[in-house]
Order: structure tokens, then C-alpha cells, then sequence
């Protein structure tokens, strides 16, 4: 998906 | 990634190897809760089921993984080794996890970023984590067992609290959209919650080391 609508912290 | 946020996983991952390796090297999971560490198996597992559909980097993906296993792996120790389950202090680690995770459930369905299934159990993982640490402490103030629990433990898990928050304030300073509020106040009383256990956990150790001096 998008960057802000994924998430890519842990 | 930033910086912050790597050393931050790196002391993550560090106190979770550490706790494990602590119960498997001494055989014992005198004083540690159970409860706890179902929780957190449970918040990894609840946040990682976007680990077969999206891919955001290796880094990531290994490092779900690790999470997953490694905090299973406790608790499959505390569960199932022989030695280890014997030393479970089962009548005092008593905290009612289950009414914690129903209530998280409840509110990751009011407040989410979006109503989807991943989103709902998103939420859900960053809600309990915050307050995973509950039965652990509840356990320590009851027992005051401080042996399982090194003081390197609490060091990184200390560390990774505080590495979170400078990540997440170099991120609202550097990106334009840094819109992570839920994963922000959560993770503010999740620290909130670790200072309480930080300080319970010194209150406890001074008490043991006095306690060997006499």
C-alpha cells in the first residue's frame, strides 16, 4: 500500500 | 529507518534473547510472568499478519519473524520444558490478562486508523503492548523475585522504550505526514507502565541485595 497507510515500524 | 528506531529494535530483540536465554541457562522462571509473555507472543502475532502480504524490507521481515519466535519460544519454555515449568510461580502470577486483551479488542474496534482487519488488529497489538507489562509487575510486587529478571534485562528493555520516543520525534521533525498517533500515546504509557515496573524492579533488587548483606 502506500507509505503512511503501511506500517513499517516494528 | 533512522537510527533511533534500529538501536531501538536492537535492544528489543537484545532483552527478549536475554530473558530467554537467562530462563534457559538457569533452568528456572522463578518471577517471571507467564501472563507477560503470552501478551507479548500475542502482540507480535496480532502485528505481524501483514508478514506474507506486505513486503516493506528484508530488514522487516526478518525481523517479525524473530519477534514471533523468540517470544514464542519463551513461552513454549515456560509452558512445556520439564525444569522450567516447575519453577512457574502459577498462584502468584494470577493477573486477569484475558479481561486486558478483551479490552483492548474492544477499543482497537473505536479507535483505528482504518476499519480493515489488518488495521483492527494493528491497533489492537499497539494497545496491548502497552499494557503487557501488567501481570509482570503485579507479579513482582507479590513475589519480589528479582533473580530471572537481570538488570540487563530491564536496561534494554529501558532502552528500547526510550529509543522508540527519539525515533518517533526525529520522524515528526523530519517527515511532512508523521501521522502515528495511535502507536504514539500507546507507546507513551507503554513507557509510562515500564517506569512504574523500573522502579518496583530497583525497589525489589535493593530489598534482595540488603536482604544477602545481613
Amino acid at each position: 500500500g502506500d507509505i503512511d497507510s503501511e506500517h513499517d515500524e516494528l | 529507518m533512522n537510527i533511533f528506531r534500529f538501536a531501538g529494535d536492537m535492544t528489543h530483540l537484545i532483552s527478549i534473547l536475554i530473558l530467554l536465554l537467562k530462563i534457559y541457562a538457569t533452568k528456572s522462571c522463578a518471577g517471571i510472568s507467564l501472563k507477560t509473555q503470552e501478551l507479548y507472543a500475542l502482540v507480535f502475532l496480532t502485528r505481524y499478519l501483514d508478514l506474507f502480504t506486505d513486503y516493506v524490507s528484508l530488514y522487516n521481515s526478518v525481523m517479525k519473524i524473530v519477534f514471533i519466535a523468540s517470544s514464542l519460544a519463551i513461552v513454549w519454555c515456560m509452558r512445556r520444558h520439564p525444569l522450567v515449568r516447575r519453577s512457574y510461580d502459577k498462584d502468584l502470577d494470577t493477573f486477569r490478562h484475558q479481561y486486558v486483551v478483551l479490552a483492548c479488542f474492544v477499543l482497537a474496534l473505536v479507535l483505528h486508523e482504518r476499519f480493515t482487519f489488518q488495521e483492527v488488529f494493528w491497533a489492537f497489538s499497539i494497545y496491548l503492548e502497552a499494557v503487557a507489562i501488567l501481570p509482570q509487575l503485579v507479579l513482582l510486587q507479590r513475589s519480589g523475585n528479582v533473580d530471572n529478571l537481570t538488570g540487563q534485562y530491564v536496561l534494554f528493555l529501558g532502552a528500547y522504550r526510550g529509543l522508540y520516543i527519539i525515533n518517533w520525534i526525529y520522524r515528526y521533525f523530519t517527515e511532512d505526514h508523521f501521522a502515528r498517533w495511535i502507536a504514539c500515546v500507546s507507546g507513551l504509557i507503554q513507557t509510562a507502565l515500564y517506569a512504574d515496573f523500573f522502579y518496583y524492579y530497583y525497589l525489589s533488587r535493593i530489598k534482595q541485595d540488603t536482604i544477602m548483606r545481613l
